[in-house]
């Protein structure tokens, strides 16, 4: 049996909004530890993985390890019948299970609905991405900066190259109508935590990366204040989200594209 | 040019 409660399904509806456009379906493992979620895009060149810890959930129970094979599309479809306040309770039996149960209850629980989402076998291929890799340059900033800097330069071309040196972090880009440059710098004496821009550097680093997936990654800004977008040399970029203190996070890997 | 890389060439199965 699987049962747990979140007291906001706002932050269940937000995970969706995260992953739902670059990729189309996952397993969502359920253990004790909680439920974790790794899919990758199509194309095989981005990796999400989503992390939901048990203690986050006002009541997690899991007797058994159970994936439960989610159509993504589906499930935003039953996330949006819930309440801006609602809580959600997800259901399921062990293993082998062709539904879950999801069911929202208003804040002042005088409003309930449930819905059963159908299940399908899904054949995901697990990665193992190391934990232990360090990043030669850490960028840490608002995630609606990010989502900004991403928006805005979308707009002149499909690749970005983000290089990290003593002068800051500089975010370029190209294409047909020309070029653009935006440089951010460390600001540390902003007023308040999540408003600040922490650059770490270990070594210049610069990289280049296709746009398309970082302006997926930004779906998931309004689940966290801040993004950390982690880079070194021919390794993946990772930008995290933390969801809460402890709640659990969205991370997202990206292949760099190499020079021939 | 730049060639898109795959995370398979970084990420293997465990």
């Amino acid at each position: 049996m699987f049962e747990a409660r979140m007291a906001q399904a706002s932050t269940l509806k937000k995970v969706l909004e995260a992953v739902k456009d670059m990729v189309s379906e996952g397993n969502f493992d359920c253990s004790e530890e909680g439920i974790c979620l790794q899919a990758m895009d199509v194309a095989h060149v981005s990796l999400v993985n989503v992390l939901l810890r048990a203690q986050g959930f006002e009541m997690f129970r899991c007797d058994r390890n159970l994936a439960l094979g989610i159509q993504l599309a589906n499930l935003s479809k039953v996330l949006n019948c819930a309440g801006k306040d609602d809580a959600v309770t997800v259901k399921a039996e062990d293993e082998g299970a062709d539904t879950a149960e999801f069911m929202f209850e208003s804040s002042k629980g005088d409003r309930i609905t449930t819905f059963e989402l159908t299940l399908m076998d899904i054949d995901s291929e697990h990665l193992g991405v190391p934990e232990d890799t360090t990043y030669t340059a850490v960028i840490k900033m608002p995630s609606t900066e990010f989502r900004r800097i991403i928006s805005d330069l979308s707009t002149i071309g499909d690749t970005v190259t983000i290089e990290v040196s003593k002068d800051g972090a500089s975010f370029q880009v190209s294409g047909d109508i020309g070029k653009g440059n935006l440089c951010i710098q460390s600001n540390t004496a902003a007023d308040k935590p999540s408003e600040r821009v922490e650059i770490t550097m270990e070594e210049p680093t610069k990289q280049t990366y296709a746009m398309r997936y970082l302006s997926f990654f930004t779906k998931a800004a309004p689940l966290s204040d801040t993004v950390t977008i982690s880079l070194s040399p021919d390794v993946p970029l990772v930008v995290e989200f933390n969801i809460g203190e402890e709640v659990g996070y969205v991370k997202y890997y990206l292949a760099p594209k190499i020079t021939e | 040019g730049s060639k898109q890389t795959l995370l398979s060439r970084f990420f293997g199965a465990p």
